[in-house]
């Protein structure tokens, strides 16, 4: 699977 | 991103000021105030966990207090308390809450108790305004800055698409699937306040939706 995408919007 | 932020930072400003300079909240759903300050309580867990930036955090932190503002000003206000249409704001929230909380341990990224929380949050978020539009098509002549509180809120998902596509479009393994979807579905439920909104604003004229 692919990585998470980093939770950097609100 | 920066106008989505801003619209939603000025779709609570616009709340607060109306609440504030007019001491009424008719035609404000708790039910939606209470379900935002869930997603803002939910997706905010790590807001002291993981840092990202100085913006960030702040809006986090705004996000939060603002929502529970709104709550407080509904709830033990003794002037405003009174004017809230409690009768007519009846929309069932479980409804909303078990669903999502459902998808969200199901479908999610990884199992871990903040991923299911933080899914959570994306999926309530998507449906928390219904209770709201509900309201206003029950309330005859809505005031200006209700409507225009629920446009700027509807427009800041709208505005995260576009900034979704070019971040599609400019990073690479940029992918996020369950937020786009619920984004999607978010801003599709506005369209048709969208479309009274406008219109009442090209004849200026107050809001009414058809019931």
């Amino acid at each position: 699977t692919a990585p998470a995408t980093p939770k950097d919007e609100l | 991103r920066e106008a989505g932020d801003m619209t939603h930072l000025f779709s609570i400003i616009v709340l607060l000021l109306k609440i504030n300079a007019t001491k009424s909240c008719s035609g404000v759903s708790l039910k939606t105030q209470e379900l935002y300050l869930l997603v803002f309580v939910t997706r905010y867990l790590d807001l002291f966990q993981s840092y990202i930036s100085l913006y960030n955090s702040c809006m986090k932190f705004i996000f939060i207090v603002s929502s529970g503002c709104i709550i407080g000003y509904m709830r033990k206000h003794k002037v405003v308390s009174q004017t809230y249409d409690a009768e007519q704001d009846t929309f069932r929230v479980a409804f909303l809450v078990w669903p999502s909380f459902l998808l969200a341990a199901v479908i999610n990224q990884k199992l871990s108790v903040m991923e299911i929380l933080w899914t959570f949050s994306i999926y309530l978020e998507s449906v928390a305004i219904l209770p709201q539009l509900v309201l206003l098509q029950r309330t005859k002549n809505v005031d200006n800055l209700t409507s225009n509180y629920v446009f700027l809120l509807g427009s800041y998902r709208g505005l995260y698409l576009l900034n979704w596509i070019y971040r599609c479009l400019t990073e690479e393994g940029y992918r996020q699937w369950i937020v786009w979807i619920s984004g999607l579905l978010q801003t599709a439920i506005y369209c048709d306040f969208f479309y009274y909104y406008l219109k009442s604003w090209r004849k200026n004229e107050r809001l009414s939706l058809p019931s």
